[in-house]
Order: structure tokens, then C-alpha cells, then sequence
């Protein structure tokens, strides 16, 4: 089954 | 000093109810933009921002930035003892370590006020990043949401596929699967009621209907809803405020590994 990814690679901390 | 008048409360009791059971505790900021929020759940799978631009308070004096962590759970419980037609006022004194709810009647016969305690939240402040969406989606919030909940009764995640024909939502669980087509339709009478598909390129991607279902609490806010949808990225859920702004939900996809 696909995996759940989490939104932390996708936005960058600042 | 904080002091912001919203003659329509009821939109503040909708934004909690929408998002106290995504995300438990939260630094609501206030500037001259506005009082908005942005908070991850504890999962870091999803994401909520929300904007309530200043332009939209009947009174909005907000001397200086202020970022106030609050319990949504509590919030929601204080928004609760409002009444739907009240006129709420937020007030905080600064270095003050609560925050006073006032709620007035519209004939001004019953005034209220709750004070809450403040918490110090460490929250991580994310960059979103501008993207160009391969299809945006915009259909009824209500249809929208009767989807999440049908589908969430045979599976736990969807497919959201978009194409030239339409926007295809499908789950598969142990007692067999279901897809619902919803074609673009701009013809209807009212413009809340149409389906309207901007697609540059076919997109599919996969979520957990689990969240899914969650946004859809934001449904009493708006009539319609945004689904924006590009490869690899998060899904943007959007539901606009009425002259005010907007709530925006994040939702991270499946991968297949």
C-alpha cells in the first residue's frame, strides 16, 4: 500500500 | 495592545469548529495584515492556515505583532457559550498572558466575557512555497463533503484524479470499491452550484480520507470549495471567508514506496 509522506519535505522551516 | 471587533461572530465559532480536532494547541499571530494562524498536526501530515484579514473587523487595533498560543479545544469550548448572532470581541493586554473573549447580543442585552489563559507554544513558522497547480477543482463544499463521508464508509484513502472529463474521487476497501465522477458543469443557475475544472496536465494522486473528513468541518464557511492538485505536492483544500480571507488545509499524499 502506498506510504503517507509528511508535508516537512515539501516546506521549508524558517 | 489588542482589541478586534468581529460583528459576524459566528465565523470565529466556524473556524474553530473547523479545525480544534486537526490541531490541539496553536499560535494565532496578529498583525496589521490580520489574525491568522498556521499549524501542522502532530503528525506533520497536514497543515492549516488562516487568514482573517484586519480590513474584515468591524474594529481591528493591533499595536504591535502578537503571537498568542492558545488550546484550540478550550477556544472552541469559550466560542461555544456565543451566541451565533453575537458580536465577539478578542482583547489582549500586552505582555498579558491571557486573552478575553467579549461576546455581545445584537440588541445589547446580554454582554459576556470569558478570559483564557495563553500558553507558550514552540511552533515552527513553514515557508510555503508558491506553486503552479496541473488542475484546480472548484465545486460545492457541500458535495464535496458528502463525497469524503460516502467514501470514507468503504475505504480509508482516495484517489483524486482530474482529468479533461472530470474530477474522479475513488476509494477500495475490504467490501469492495466505489468512484465518483463529478463532471465540470458551469452551466448551473447558481455559480455556488457549478463544477469547474482548470487542468493543464492529468493529475492523480492518493490521500488519507481520515483528513479528508476532517476538513470538510470547514463546510458551514464557505459554499464552495478549492482543490488545488499538482504531482508530488500537497493537496491545497481551500475554503474562502466571506470579505475576510480564507482557510487553507495542506495535505501531504501517499507514496507508493
Amino acid at each position: 500500500p502506498p506510504k503517507q509522506g509528511t508535508l516537512n519535505k515539501f516546506f521549508a522551516g524558517n | 495592545m489588542l482589541e478586534l471587533r468581529l460583528v459576524q461572530g459566528s465565523l470565529l465559532k466556524k473556524v474553530l469548529e473547523a479545525i480544534k480536532d486537526l490541531v490541539n494547541d496553536a499560535n494565532f499571530d496578529c498583525s496589521a495584515t490580520g489574525f491568522s494562524l498556521q499549524a501542522m498536526d502532530s503528525s506533520h501530515v497536514a497543515l492549516v492556515a488562516l487568514l482573517l484579514r484586519s480590513e474584515g473587523f468591524e474594529h481591528y487595533r493591533c499595536d504591535r505583532n502578537l503571537s498568542m498560543g492558545m488550546n484550540l479545544g478550550n477556544m472552541a469550548k469559550m466560542l461555544k457559550c456565543a451566541g451565533n448572532d453575537d458580536i465577539i470581541t478578542l482583547k489582549a493586554d500586552d505582555g498579558s498572558d491571557t486573552v478575553t473573549f467579549m461576546f455581545e447580543s445584537p440588541t445589547q442585552d446580554k454582554i459576556s466575557d470569558f478570559e483564557m489563559k495563553l500558553m507558550d507554544i514552540d511552533s515552527e513558522h513553514l515557508g510555503i512555497p508558491e506553486a503552479e497547480y496541473h488542475a484546480i477543482v472548484r465545486m460545492p463544499s457541500s458535495e464535496f463533503g458528502r463525497i469524503c463521508k460516502d467514501l470514507s464508509s468503504i475505504g480509508d484513502t482516495v484517489v483524486i484524479s482530474v482529468t479533461k472529463e472530470g474530477v474522479k474521487f475513488s476509494t477500495r476497501g475490504d467490501i469492495g470499491t466505489a468512484n465518483i465522477v463529478c463532471r465540470q458543469n458551469n452551466t448551473v443557475d447558481k455559480p455556488e452550484e457549478a463544477t469547474i475544472i482548470e487542468m493543464t496536465e492529468p493529475v492523480s494522486l492518493t490521500f488519507a480520507l481520515r483528513y479528508m473528513n476532517s476538513f470538510t468541518k470547514a463546510t458551514p464557511l464557505s459554499s464552495i470549495v478549492t482543490l488545488s492538485l499538482s504531482s508530488d505536492l500537497p493537496v491545497v483544500v481551500e475554503y474562502k471567508i466571506a470579505e475576510m480571507g480564507y482557510i487553507r488545509f495542506y495535505l501531504a499524499p501517499k507514496i507508493e514506496e
